[in-house]
């Protein structure tokens, strides 16, 4: 189902897939995600989106910006932000 | 700074680690020395002690991996995820591991492998991620330089409330320690670590210092003890030198190692090979005495005695320092015998015990040992 929550400005899909791939992995539990549950990501994305906004001080928004996105793209620690 | 939900943490103070795996992108010994780094940013700041092993289980397990290695957590090649760690726990708890496909260096040009390091160390200890962007466990690269680095103060609150301060365990968070220099060597409140003999020379311990002595004084200054003794580090807590054995044995919490002179022998294997029982966690100082071929254990108000040539702890033991070795004053420091006397070192007092007249001769400030 396609990823319909909104972007903020102009984004290209390899860099959403990025960001999904990123979110998945930092802000939530880890597991195959089911394809039932692929309508619901699209609400899960935005939250986790605000997540990790808030975790490194960006404006919070629940969209997907370039300031998001640049953090999202820079080398770090492959543990999860969210202690869990 | 944030705790892992539960507050996982070592219940040791003393802990192993073990390299398995390294990476080809660096020597050995950068890895070892990058590793050893890594791990002091954290005991400079709480009350740890790093035991490095060759072999067997360690409670944190080192390596390098590539792509999916075992531990449902694959790496993704270069840059991206760069190392992960896991909390303090059995098993995989405490593990540290590397992306293989990172570019590891010990400058800046790639990956410096002590800052990834430091930081996945802090995971091993019981941190999770900080969101103070100064912060050495703020999840995203950033390049510390590891020569005079000290913990950020961040990082500082979130391992002593864990593990407490250094030197009086678990109390409230402190400013950030000042980075471990050398001890003022003429301090007239300077006390010893440990204290031995080691063929010619006394050596002399204080934190992450020893001082090496001649018989005849000259003017001598401290030295790491990381240059001769890199499993040491620091915080030695007793040793003592069987001459006629040509070996010398060093303490560290409840670990002990051989040497011959400054040459390691073999890992370091546990004080209950002595026959210390177990509530006996680490020792405070030992004397080897010559004449009757024992070695004397000082821990806490009690002292044990071990027979060197049936190498076994004596019956009838501990017994009461107080009793025995009247006129030495606070708790034992550290303890050498120079021709026919035991120096008990007290803080900053030096005792000259007799042991025919069973009495303290002479009291002498600890530093004069060393010159001042």
């Amino acid at each position: 189902a396609p990823l319909r929550f909104t972007l903020s400005q102009p984004i290209h899909w390899k860099d959403i897939y990025t960001a999904k791939e990123y979110l998945d992995k930092y802000y939530s539990d880890r597991g195959t995600m089911r394809v039932a549950e692929m309508v619901a990501d699209d609400v899960s994305m935005s939250r986790k989106i605000r997540k990790m906004q808030k975790f490194f001080g960006l404006q919070v928004t629940g969209k997907l910006d370039h300031s998001t996105l640049a953090v999202m793209q820079k080398p770090r620690c492959g543990m999860p932000d969210l202690a869990n | 700074y944030h705790v892992f939900p539960g507050e996982p943490k070592w219940q040791r103070s003393s802990l192993t680690y073990r390299i398995t795996k390294y990476t080809s992108s660096l020597s050995t010994q950068d890895v070892d020395r990058a590793v050893d780094l890594g791990l002091k940013a954290w005991s400079d700041a709480a009350p740890l002690n790093f035991i490095k092993t060759t072999q067997g289980e360690a409670d944190i397990m080192i390596s390098f991996e590539s792509g999916d290695h075992g531990d449902s957590y694959p790496f993704d090649g270069p840059r991206g995820t760069l190392a992960h760690a896991f909390a303090p726990g059995e098993g995989l708890g405490g593990d540290t591991h590397f992306d293989n496909a990172e570019r590891w260096t010990t400058g800046k040009n790639g990956f410096n492998l002590f800052t990834v390091a430091a930081h996945e160390f802090g995971h091993a200890l019981g941190l999770g991620h900080s969101s103070d962007p100064s912060a050495l466990m703020y999840p995203t690269y950033r390049y510390q330089h590891p020569i005079g680095f000290q913990l950020p103060t961040d990082d500082v609150k979130g391992i002593q409330a864990l593990y407490g301060t250094k030197g009086i365990g678990k109390e409230k968070p402190m400013a950030p320690q000042q980075p471990a220099n050398k001890p003022d060597q003429c301090d007239p409140n300077l006390s010893f670590d440990a204290v031995t003999v080691l063929g010619n020379e006394l050596l002399f311990f204080k934190e992450r210092s020893f001082w090496r002595r001649q018989a005849p004084l000259t003017n001598i200054g401290p030295s790491p003890i990381a240059s001769s003794f890199p499993q040491l580090m620091s915080n030695v807590d007793a040793a003592y030198e069987v001459a006629e054995q040509g070996t010398a044995y060093f303490f560290k919490g409840p670990h002990y190692w051989a040497t011959r002179g400054l040459q390691m022998q073999g890992h370091p294997r546990t004080i209950y090979d002595f026959g210390f029982p177990r509530h006996v966690q680490k020792i405070d100082a030992a004397v080897h005495l010559k004449n009757s071929r024992k070695t004397l254990f000082f821990v806490g108000d009690d002292y044990y005695s071990y027979d060197e040539t049936k190498r076994e702890m004596e019956d009838d033991y501990p017994k009461s320092i107080d009793d025995e070795f009247t006129g030495v004053e606070g708790n034992i420091d550290a303890a050498v015998e120079v021709n026919g006397f035991i120096y008990f070192f007290s803080g900053p007092k030096a005792y000259k015990y007799d042991t025919e007249k069973e009495d303290v001769v002479n009291i002498v400030k600890s530093s004069s040992w060393i010159g001042c």
